[in-house]
């Protein structure tokens, strides 16, 4: 059903 | 030395909407103004904070970073009445901040620095191919509806350039649907359809302490982050929300 991301997940 | 004083009502405004995702914080000081970004405990979301120089009656500063225990400022900020003016003050020695709150009297109050030391956390500068402008009102209002149904929201752009506030459950669905006729939106900026689907207590506690005349800037792209921003006075808030992904 779905898994949460984490924000640092999209840093560069 | 860090001394500066703004109205109170702006600066609650800023610790009621921080401390809604985080618990402390480090503010950046410098002669250019005060800058604070942070996650949440779970990394799920990142507040960032900038309260320009000229937002303040009087500023003074160099360099410093002070980190405070946020719930202990939003109590004492939640005392503040509107029209008392607020300075803040660092006292090195004690290795506290000083707020003084002053109208009909002068109220005291000090906090205990926290070794919050700066993270360095940098805001990722992330592209998005849609820009919605909307009353905040107008969109604590659709995450309402999608509560009814579920505890996650889609938000979407559609191909005729709609912005939808989606949520489905097990049977029921909910959805609000603003195109560029309605007049709580203010402007849509759309290059293509998109959808990303977010935790609705996160984007609830990202709107909590928006007026319903707050414009929202509301970032979006497909299965990217949520980026949200909006002013205060002349401070800038900003928010990004990781997705889920199916």
């Amino acid at each position: 059903n779905g898994k949460q991301m984490r924000i640092d997940e999209f840093f560069k | 030395m860090f001394k500066a004083t703004i109205n109170a009502k702006d600066f609650k405004k800023i610790i009621d909407a921080t401390s809604n995702l985080v618990d402390e914080i480090c503010f950046e000081v410098d002669e250019n103004g005060i800058k604070a970004n942070a996650m949440d405990p779970s990394h799920v979301a990142l507040v960032s904070v900038n309260i320009p120089k000229d937002t303040f009656e009087e500023y003074i500063s160099d360099v410093h970073d002070i980190g405070v225990d946020l719930e202990a400022l939003k109590k004492i900020m939640g005392r503040a009445k509107s029209n008392e003016k607020l300075t803040l003050e660092l006292d090195e020695e004690k290795n506290k901040l000083n707020l003084i709150l002053k109208n009909d009297a002068v109220r005291k109050f000090s906090v205990s620095l926290y070794d919050v030391s700066s993270t360095n956390l940098k805001v990722p500068d992330i592209e998005y191919p849609n820009e919605v402008m909307i009353k905040a009102g107008a969109f604590v209002e659709a995450l309402k509806d999608a509560e009814l149904v579920n505890d996650h929201v889609s938000l979407k752009i559609s191909e005729d350039g709609k912005f939808i506030i989606f949520s489905k459950g097990d049977i029921n669905q909910s959805e609000t649907i603003y195109d560029n006729n309605s007049e709580s939106i203010l402007d849509l900026k759309i290059t293509e359809s998109s959808k990303s689907t977010f935790n609705l207590a996160y984007l609830k506690d990202i709107t909590k302490a928006t007026s319903s005349d707050d414009i929202l800037h509301i970032y979006l792209g497909s299965d990217m982050p949520v980026k949200i921003e909006y002013n205060i006075g002349n401070a800038k808030i900003l928010f990004l929300l990781a997705p889920r992904i199916e």
